[in-house]
């Protein structure tokens, strides 16, 4: 493992750490789309599906329970908690999901490297996390004045995905025949998605006022 | 083989 997955690990690992500071501190779920954090729990169930038959190290293994975890937990916060639960607008929060996860399936079943049940749902996973921020994004574009720790979040997760970037440029440099098509191309598009979101929030950060995304 | 490598990232 390179310094930029390991830093990008870390980065991921952090942005959920915020996101649980936030709603736990605040008691507040305010600005947070409630449809991304199931799109990431569908993303890291399918993917995650080789914790069952196939062990990398203890590293990947704490890291992939770590976020199953978490976003289950992000989950029964805004859905069940009493008093966060009642700071979810669900009103403002109306991405409709199957847009994204259908097309994803699609592409799944058509473009992958084996037809087989798990690696169809894993390339799923690939694809799907490439898009599942939207919901995210376009809540904080209808919300005025996005809160810091949920700017941060999101800022968290893109950088996580920056990151990744770098590493798999590392790898190409570094190891004879490293490729992986359906993972740089997914993992490219889910960086684009975050440009106009690092525009802005860099911005407010330079000029030391609140977020906020121009609709 | 090298596509499989892939799966040692989270």
């Amino acid at each position: 493992m390179n310094i930029f997955r390991f830093a990008g690990d870390m980065t991921h690992l952090l942005s959920i750490i915020v996101l649980l500071l936030k709603i736990n501190a605040t008691k507040s779920c305010a600005g947070v789309s409630l449809k991304t954090q199931e799109l990431y729990l569908l993303v890291f169930v399918t993917r995650y599906l080789d914790l069952l038959y196939s062990y990398i190290s203890l590293y990947n293994t704490f890291m992939k329970l770590f976020f199953i975890c978490s976003s289950g937990c992000v989950i029964w916060y805004i859905r069940e908690h009493k008093t966060v639960s009642q700071t979810y607008d669900s009103a403002q929060d109306t991405f409709r999901v199957l847009f994204l996860a259908c097309p994803c399936m699609i592409l799944a079943l058509t473009v992958n490297h084996d037809f087989t049940v798990t690696e169809v749902l894993w390339t799923f996973s690939i694809y799907l996390e490439a898009v599942a921020i939207l919901p995210q994004l376009v809540l904080l574009q209808r919300t005025k004045n996005v809160d810091t720790l949920t700017g941060n979040y999101v800022f968290l997760l893109g950088g996580y995905r920056a990151l990744y970037l770098l590493n798999w440029i590392y790898r190409i440099l570094t190891e004879p025949g490293y490729r992986q098509w359906i993972v740089w191309i997914s993992g490219t598009i889910q960086t684009a998605i975050y440009c106009d979101f690092f525009y802005y929030y860099i911005k407010s950060w330079r000029n030391n006022e609140r977020l906020s995304l121009p609709s | 083989a090298a596509e499989e490598d892939a799966k040692d990232e989270l």
